[in-house]
């Protein structure tokens, strides 16, 4: 289901290709091979599960999956035997043309199966970086709406000091900070007591602080 | 107590706003990270689609080479039919009997119908489908279908990528403008211009992309 990506990108990029590369590798794991060698396959304890599911619904879906155990038969392999070349040698000249054929339209499309792949597996690692910067920045894009007042995005509106510690009187008491960020509702941060208001790392401190918080709301 | 008079919380609002605006302008700077990332790998992307479509088309032209020989020599198959008849009727149930001891043994249900339409398959097929390696056509031609469904798929997931991406980066530039004034001179100034055409940072209206 792609359509709630739409309300909510940030939900995470890699999420749109995870799951359909986990479907392409099994299908690619266990569908293949198991033709292959069809009997061959089966009769080893090496089976698995999702392989012989995937075979029975080949067969179920097309009957034709079973001339492949022709090999099985020796009267249908005589039929692949015989020749009537002697009869029409123009027949073993067209049969050639359509191996090679048929032989060149497989490499084709195994080229464009290997291409699907190699897209795939670069827009896995693209959206997984996507999602990395999403997370450190996409935060900036929800404050597009947002109008900045005269003193900033950041406004405080009480700082007070906190009862003094009881069980280490000498300690400065920490400072309770009240702030609104952007549109967010007032928050109440501490800065630790050694730190006067009047010192530059005092609102370093504090806006940081409202950031991380605001940041954590705000990215999924 | 309150240890710092009204007065003085507008300084430290603005010495705040201060820190908080050099995070907006490194986060602006991270969304332009990203669309620079989107742009390049739809770069990479159009690429793709050429040789997609050059080996899609070479990939035809070979299945349809095939086709046509396959048709011709079916029309060469008389000749050697008798043969091949009478061999035919004797492979079929055994083939039969072949496909479904497999099928049994592999999966749970559907033995029943399975062997309903195998056996009708093979009344319907005859021994040239076996002589010319006729599933191979029918292989390619189900793998082209498969193909088709995860490019669809793919592009699909591409495109969600790429809107993504494009509205973190077009609310982003709501920024720019009234709000973030600082923006419009240099070092910022700079990459804005990479990006936005010198006419809409007139007007800054944000461009909506229209839905895939």
């Amino acid at each position: 289901e792609l359509h709630p990506f739409f309300q909510h990108p940030m939900h995470g990029f890699h999420r749109l290709f995870q799951p359909l590369f986990e479907m392409t590798q099994h299908m690619l794991d266990g569908g293949h091979g198991a033709w292959e060698h069809p009997l061959g396959g089966f009769a080893t304890e090496s089976r698995n599960f999702s392989t012989d599911r995937m075979v029975c619904r080949e067969i179920r879906r097309n009957s034709a999956g079973c001339l492949r155990m022709r090999d099985e038969c020796e009267k249908c392999r005589e039929i692949l035997a015989v020749d009537c070349s002697q009869t029409d040698p123009v027949q073993s000249q067209l049969r050639e043309q359509f191996e090679d054929a048929l032989r060149l339209a497989e490499r084709f499309t195994r080229r464009y199966d290997d291409l699907l792949s190699a897209f795939q597996a670069e827009m896995l690692n693209t959206s997984s970086l996507l999602d990395q910067l999403n997370r450190q920045f996409g935060w900036v894009s929800r404050l597009g709406n947002l109008t900045q007042g005269n003193d900033g995005f950041l406004q405080v509106t009480t700082v007070f000091s906190k009862t003094p510690n009881l069980e280490d009187p000498s300690a400065p008491a920490d400072t309770q900070v009240t702030v609104q960020l952007f549109d967010s509702e007032p928050l109440s941060l501490t800065v630790p007591g050694d730190i006067s208001w009047d010192d530059p790392r005092f609102m370093e401190i504090v806006a940081e602080q409202a950031l991380q918080h605001y940041k954590q709301n705000n990215t999924i | 107590q309150g240890l710092v008079p009204p007065n003085e919380l507008k300084q430290l609002s603005a010495a705040g706003s201060k820190y908080i605006d050099a995070e907006v302008e490194n986060a602006i700077n991270g969304v332009k990270q990203m669309k620079t990332l989107m742009d390049k790998t739809s770069k990479e992307h159009q690429a793709m689609l050429h040789t997609l479509e050059e080996t899609k088309k070479k990939k035809e032209e070979a299945v349809k080479l095939a086709l046509e020989k396959e048709k011709q020599l079916a029309e060469k198959q008389e000749v050697c039919n008798e043969t091949m008849l009478s061999l035919w009727e004797e492979c079929k149930p055994c083939l039969k009997h072949t496909c479904m001891r497999v099928y049994s043994k592999m999966c749970h249900s559907g033995s029943g119908l399975v062997g309903r339409q195998l056996e009708e398959f093979l009344n319907r097929s005859s021994p040239f489908s076996i002589w010319v390696n006729g599933e191979r056509i029918d292989d390619l031609l189900d793998r082209e279908q498969r193909q088709e469904r995860r490019f669809e798929d793919l592009e699909e997931r591409f495109g969600l990528m790429e809107d993504g991406v494009e509205d973190i980066f077009q609310d982003s530039t709501q920024l720019y403008g009234p709000t973030f004034p600082f923006f419009r001179t240099p070092p910022f100034g700079g990459f804005r211009e990479a990006f936005v055409p010198p006419v809409q940072r007139v007007h800054l209206v944000p461009r909506r992309r229209l839905s895939r």
